[in-house]
């Protein structure tokens, strides 16, 4: 563990708890693509398939785990039970099989090994970086957004973002090299936020509303 | 040779 994994994974939790706050105080989830929010509980369950196996490496890591595959089933549950008529499905339109499916292929050829472990490992990491596209999407056809849901955005984009030094620092003080699948994957998901950063700095943090040029 | 290090990140 480092300073920059630690304060990646801290602004991951953040992400969710802005989240988890924005649908509580305005009860309500609009801006916020169920689909994205799917692909996620597809990831953390796929790739803590570990948790099964007991493979313990810390207590952090196990708690972390069983955090992100439960927040993220409960936020699912939000969206379609709790507060399902501010759920407008006509804006979340991005077609999750052409990400699905890519991802498959991918894992059955970039893996560590056929195992039951393995190839849902590697699934997930990959499907990772792309999962936030349909919230982008959905950003992009409305062109606008409401502040908090832009902060979710970037807490998730600076989670990601923090993780690229984190490989670097463990390049230098560790012997075991690079995972070239989660460092591949990572890079690509990092750049799918450059655009959002930018408009964020820019304006967001500006105390501007979040637009898009028209 | 690939390197699996990132199975101990979340």
């Amino acid at each position: 563990m480092n300073f920059f994994r630690l304060l990646g994974d801290l602004s991951h939790l953040a992400s969710i708890f802005i989240l988890l706050h924005k649908i509580q105080t305005t009860r309500s989830c609009r801006g916020i693509s169920f689909k994205t929010q799917v692909l996620y509980v597809v990831v953390f369950v796929t790739r803590y398939l570990d948790l099964l196996t007991f493979q313990f490496h810390s207590i952090y890591n196990t708690v972390m785990k069983l955090f992100f595959i439960g927040s993220s089933i409960y936020i699912l549950y939000l969206m379609r039970v709790r507060f399902r008529p501010t759920n407008d499905p006509s804006i979340d339109t991005f077609r999750i099989e052409y990400l699905l499916g890519p991802c498959a292929v991918l894992s059955l050829i970039f893996n560590y090994g056929y195992t039951w472990l393995e190839i849902p490992w590697s699934f997930s990491i990959f499907l990772e970086s792309v999962a936030i596209l349909p919230q982008l999407f959905m950003l992009q056809r409305t062109g606008e957004a409401e502040t908090i849901t832009t902060h979710y955005i970037a807490a998730l984009g600076a989670y990601r973002a923090l993780y690229i030094p984190n490989w670097i620092f463990r390049y230098f003080t560790e012997d075991n090299g690079v995972d070239a699948i989660a460092v591949v994957a990572g890079i690509v998901q990092t750049a799918l936020y450059v655009d959002f950063g930018w408009i964020y700095f820019t304006k967001v943090l500006q105390g501007q509303k979040f637009e898009l040029p028209a | 040779e690939a390197k699996e290090n990132g199975k101990d990140e979340l």
